[in-house]
């Protein structure tokens, strides 16, 4: 699975996320990647893309609700992250999300050994990273 | 006026034994995309839209990762890719599923966001809608990587049938649940096959 959330200058917000699925997968299987509110996400205030696995994903309707606890917790965005990927992986669910704000912040989480991640802001970080 | 930002991901749950040249090639993608998007931010002649795509179009086009050419398989050996863009200053949003011909899954969601009726199309309905928008389709053999097939044939030593993890692994000798305590399966997998994943 791959994925890339932005914001622009004007302060838009764009997720987008394309996946082969899961190996082995049965014929037919939807997985998150292509379920607005679970595996993409974007509204004014942020944008979400998650990877890992996709029924987990689904349940926890992972990416609507970093942007749903940043409204209605009031939290930062990588606040909004830590708490999602702690709090709605259920038993065992494992993924991990990148995502964006709109005043020009990025973080991202997993709770697999890894994830394949990298970005960028407008002052200068840059990253580029697998591992914890 | 705000300022930009861009992150990129190609996938989690990595296989710890991952040789490093294999998680160098990952890094130069992820770092090829990172700056692709950045440059287009930095002068600001495209929209966050336009970004995602453009670097999700990247991402498809390069088999390191599990999307577009060097999507993993089926259990039929087949490739059905799935994706979805969304605007979110007016929460538009574009969706494809069971693709099997489109180089591009992200640009045919965005047509079906801008060009069609819905905002999901799927399978055979898909593929049509394509054939219409005269997006680039492909032979199958494009999608289908040696390193796949291999990972489909590891899955099925495996016998790791993907049903939902949480049905109880009593009863079901073809059903593999996932072992939560054990950090090498996922998915019912062991975590080997999911290398580029």
């Amino acid at each position: 699975t791959v994925g890339c959330v932005v914001v622009d200058k004007e302060g838009r917000c764009a997720a987008a996320t394309s996946t082969g699925g899961l190996i082995n997968k049965m014929v037919g299987r939807i997985g998150d990647s292509p379920i607005i509110g679970s595996g993409t996400y974007a509204c004014k205030l942020c944008a979400i893309s998650c990877t890992g696995e996709g029924e987990a994903i689904l349940r926890g309707t992972l990416a609507r609700d970093v942007a749903a606890v940043m409204e209605y917790k009031d939290l930062r965005l990588q606040e909004a992250v830590n708490f999602v990927i702690k709090e709605r992986l259920d038993d065992g669910g494992k993924a991990g999300l990148i995502a964006v704000s709109n005043n020009g912040e990025v973080a991202y989480g997993f709770n697999t050994n890894g994830m394949f991640r990298g970005s960028a802001t407008e002052d200068g970080f840059t990253e580029i990273g697998i591992w914890e | 006026m705000g300022r930009w930002a861009i992150a990129v991901h190609g996938g989690a749950g990595i296989d710890p034994k991952l040789p490093l040249e294999r998680q160098e090639k990952a890094k130069h993608l992820l770092a090829r995309c990172v700056n692709l998007g950045a440059s287009a931010l930095r002068t600001n002649n495209l929209s966050a839209l336009d970004v995602v795509e453009l670097v999700v179009r990247e991402l498809e086009t390069d088999p390191v990762f599990n999307s577009g050419q060097g999507s993993v398989l089926t259990e039929k050996g087949t490739v059905e890719m799935e994706a979805s863009i969304m605007d979110g200053l007016k929460r538009r949003f574009g969706a494809v599923s069971g693709l099997s011909t489109v180089k591009n899954p992200i640009s045919l969601a965005r047509l079906v966001m801008e060009k069609s009726p819905h905002s999901y199309l799927a399978f055979s309905g898909a593929e049509e809608f394509a054939r219409q928008q005269g997006v680039e389709m492909m032979e199958n053999e494009y999608f289908i990587t040696q390193d796949n097939v291999g990972m489909l044939k590891q899955a099925k030593e495996a016998n790791a049938i993907l049903f939902d993890y949480r049905i109880p692994t009593t009863g079901l000798e073809n059903c593999c649940a996932v072992e939560a305590d054990n950090p090498t399966m996922m998915n019912g997998l062991p975590m080997s096959v999911y290398a580029p994943e």
